[in-house]
């Protein structure tokens, strides 16, 4: 770093990530520790009174853990607080100053919540010496003190009825937690400002609605979210697109979901399994008229078993000629397509009046023959 | 990898090192097809150029080359479009190599699980990473033994996060076998009949591990998100390339 008061450079250390060391440690930087939200101020500047090089070193910490569950046995009103004036100290943007909590706050904090520590084996932070803080008003020194509106719980707690703060992810997880057992009230997803899955009542973010990523069991949170017309389908993005255009071999939808899924082996009664293209959203078999076997292994390799194939032509049963299919397009081998859906086309007849079976396997995976024991 | 013991060179031939200049290795990551690797989407912040990227496979010492070593350049990242970056919620991300690597007994690709396959609590599988030891940053591949945790217990022992179903605890109460700083995005694997190693899981967060270490490690669920990976490989192999 530029001020020589900052950490050694990251070249030596593996933690820092590449920005640190442009870092010019005495200028302040915006708070974006969650935990340390609501302070007073808004700017800080590293390293802290703990050690801690970053911010996001700061929010991976044990002391990031251990101030907000500490808060939570009411040891001393402004722990909160004084836990934020060291884990994200005061810059001041003007003067790019630091401006440190007084003593007597790091003392009451010490005072009342050391013993608490004990009772669980652990102990205060070491990095807190309280000494290192000035007296307050003493010879001009600004330093920090609670004024009355201070928050006494951070933005990562639920403060209960009584004033107590329990920690946010103890609210409405159906156990009492604050003493007048308002953790548990309006547990509601509507309360919460959260969306409610009817099949279940999982409460979701609003923003997860309609953003192609089911959430709830059913997938009613993905469900109305647009209106295409009679010849169009819905994207899982929610955009509409021509029904020809479906499983076609080319992209279409904002989010590709056109063509996924489009090639597939579909069982019968006779557990063979017939090559299937979800052409148009209508399934097809494919006619095996000029079939060759790189197409079966282009096939399987779509549907992600690469591993070797095997074709069966299979006659087709005279009744079922009405069955739907697919031909290979007049001149495939000259198209430049990467796809089996974009060498096939609709509405010709099947000269041999068979179909394709095909017999796909997975590519080998997960061994380690050189992990063989070897006889000594 | 804390508690655990230096693996043999062959053992974990999928697992790969995802390195950036001038730092080297960032993070772990696993070999799942010829052109494709799994690792976090959290190894990528700052860095999200596919160009500052290179993936070793093949080696166990991370200073030492080994004759069955061999490196690729990254063509594309793709993130989880979800990634939370606050929450490490959704931390997964799908790499295309620039060529196929050669399959080796060193360099070989994990199985994936299918969606539908789980990992039951208390099942025991394995890490590996050349990630912090909590004294030190080791030059061999680090590997340890850890017991499925559910997800319930799991959330016990963190306040503060949300452990949602898109991960996965693995490790002990006491920390002792667990994941570290440096190992993230590499596999956790588990032992399937006949003898085939399925990926499970990607380091992804856990508690402070080189000091005060509580808890088990948090992985990537990889089951939840197969069909995800499934689409891309797919796109962009056969549409977008």
């Amino acid at each position: 770093c530029i001020d020589t008061s900052c950490p050694d450079s990251c070249g030596t250390s593996f933690l820092c990530d590449m920005t640190n060391s442009q870092t010019n440690c005495s200028q302040c930087e915006p708070i974006t520790l969650e935990l340390c939200m609501n302070l007073p101020y808004n700017y800080t500047n590293y390293p802290n009174y703990l050690g801690h090089r970053t911010q996001k070193e700061a929010s991976i910490s044990w002391e990031s853990s251990l101030f907000p569950a500490l808060v939570q046995t009411n040891c001393y009103k402004y722990l909160m607080f004084f836990a934020c004036t060291i884990l994200v100290p005061k810059c001041d943007p003007q003067t790019n100053q630091r401006i440190p909590p007084c003593r007597v706050l790091c003392e009451h904090s010490k005072e009342r919540c050391e013993s608490v520590l004990g009772i669980v084996g652990l102990q205060w932070p070491e990095d807190t010496d309280c000494t290192q803080f000035p007296e307050e008003n003493s010879d001009n020194q600004t330093c920090l003190t609670p004024d009355e509106d201070v928050e006494e719980c951070s933005p990562s707690h639920f403060k209960c009825r009584s004033g107590r703060c329990v920690l946010a992810s103890r609210r409405c997880d159906g156990q009492a937690d604050c003493e007048d057992d308002s953790d548990e009230d309006n547990c509601g997803c509507r309360e919460r400002g959260l969306w409610e899955c009817p099949s279940n009542k999982l409460c979701i973010q609003h923003a997860m609605i309609c953003d192609g990523f089911p959430d709830c069991p059913d997938k009613v949170d993905e469900k109305n979210c647009s209106f295409c017309k009679a010849d169009e389908l819905e994207c899982a993005s929610h955009d509409c697109v021509p029904r020809e255009v479906w499983c076609d071999g080319q992209l279409d939808c904002m989010d590709n979901s056109d063509e996924w899924n489009c090639v597939t082996l579909s069982k019968n009664t006779s557990s063979l399994a017939f090559l299937t293209i979800h052409r148009s959203a209508t399934d097809y078999h494919v006619c095996a008229d000029e079939w060759q076997e790189k197409l079966s292994q282009l096939a399987c390799n779509q549907m992600g078993l690469g591993g070797p194939s095997a074709t069966k032509i299979i006659q087709e049963n005279e009744q079922l000629h009405h069955q739907k299919w697919l031909n290979l397009h007049s001149d495939w081998k000259n198209k430049n397509a990467s796809t089996l859906p974009a060498l096939v086309v609709k509405g010709q007849s099947c000269q041999s009046r068979s179909k394709v079976s095909l017999l796909c396997s997975k590519k080998d995976c997960g061994r380690r023959p050189a992990a063989r024991m070897s006889k000594r | 990898i804390l508690g655990g013991r230096t693996s043999r060179p062959g053992r974990w031939p999928w697992q790969c090192s995802l390195q950036s200049e001038p730092s080297g290795h960032i993070c772990g990551c696993v070999l799942i097809a010829n052109k494709w690797v799994l690792t976090v989407a959290h190894c990528f912040e700052g860095r999200e150029n596919a160009a500052v990227w290179k993936v070793v496979f093949g080696i166990n010492n991370l200073d030492h080359p080994s004759i069955f070593m061999q490196t690729r350049l990254v063509k594309t990242i793709i993130l989880h479009p979800r990634y939370n970056r606050a929450v490490v919620d959704y931390d997964i991300s799908i790499v295309e190599l620039n060529e196929d690597i050669n399959e080796t007994s060193y360099v070989r690709p994990v199985c994936l699980p299918s969606r539908e396959q789980l990992v039951e609590p208390d099942t025991y599988c394995y890490i590996t990473g050349w990630g912090h030891m909590g004294n030190k940053m080791p030059f061999k591949l680090q590997e340890g033994e850890v017991r499925i945790i559910s997800l319930e217990q799991c959330q016990s022992y963190f306040d503060m996060k949300t452990i949602t179903s898109r991960m996965l605890c693995a490790g002990y109460e006491s920390g002792t076998v667990d994941s570290c700083m440096g190992d993230s995005g590499g596999p956790l694997v588990c032992e399937q009949p006949a003898g085939r190693w399925t990926l499970f899981g990607l380091t992804s967060w856990g508690s402070v591990c080189f000091s005060k270490v509580l808890g088990p490690g948090v992985y990537s669920n990889v089951s939840h998100f197969i069909e995800w990976i499934e689409r891309q490989i797919y796109i962009h192999t056969f549409l977008l390339n």
